[in-house]
């Protein structure tokens, strides 16, 4: 795996820290449960991000990788219909995560796409002042992997 | 010192891009 693409991952899992989430979210492998996501993208939309829809993800996953792939289905469609519906960008040209292989092997690469689509989603949602704003006072060099990953993300939406 | 002048660059570069970012309109297309 190239470094840029650990980095990626590893960047924005300390990101998703910043939600202070009460599920765990120190490792791809932690995530693979879906529900520190969840927890994450409740706060930044918690009208799109319901309770009735947090409640679909379940906890009790273990090591189902079946489960989480079902948990993980769930958060990328609900993800992609915000991005159409709420946010009325088109993100059919990005390079959508394989959940099965998050779920199945905590595959860091699409765990970072998946990521990175959160990552977009808080940048431009109500809110977006105060995740920017704390995304700034972070360490310089997550803050540049970040920078790079919204660009990504802009760029597939303008293509 | 070459070092600080980049660091000092680089810093610039992200200021710009997120300040840019806080000065979108919320949920503009683009």
């Amino acid at each position: 795996m190239e470094d840029s693409e650990t980095a990626l991952v590893e960047s924005l899992i300390i990101w998703l820290q910043t939600f202070n989430t009460p599920a765990p979210c120190s490792t791809v492998e932690e995530l693979t449960t879906g529900t520190a996501m969840s927890q994450a993208l409740q706060q930044i939309d918690p009208t799109w991000f319901n309770e009735a829809w947090t409640s679909r993800i379940k906890t009790d996953v273990e090591d189902n990788w079946r489960l989480k792939m079902n948990n993980l289905k769930k958060i990328l469609q609900k993800v992609v219909d915000y991005y159409n519906e709420v946010l009325a960008q088109d993100i059919s040209y990005f390079p959508l995560p394989d959940v099965s292989r998050v779920a199945e092997h905590a595959e860091p690469v699409e765990m970072g796409r998946l990521l990175q689509l959160i990552l977009g989603c808080a940048v431009r949602c109500e809110q977006q002042q105060e995740y920017i704003q704390i995304i700034m006072t972070m360490e310089e060099s997550v803050q540049h992997v970040v920078m790079k990953a919204i660009q990504e993300v802009v760029c597939f939406l303008m293509f | 010192d070459p070092n600080m002048k980049a660091g000092a660059a680089n810093e610039g570069v992200l200021a710009n891009f997120f300040n840019s970012l806080l000065s979108k309109k919320t949920g503009s297309p683009g």
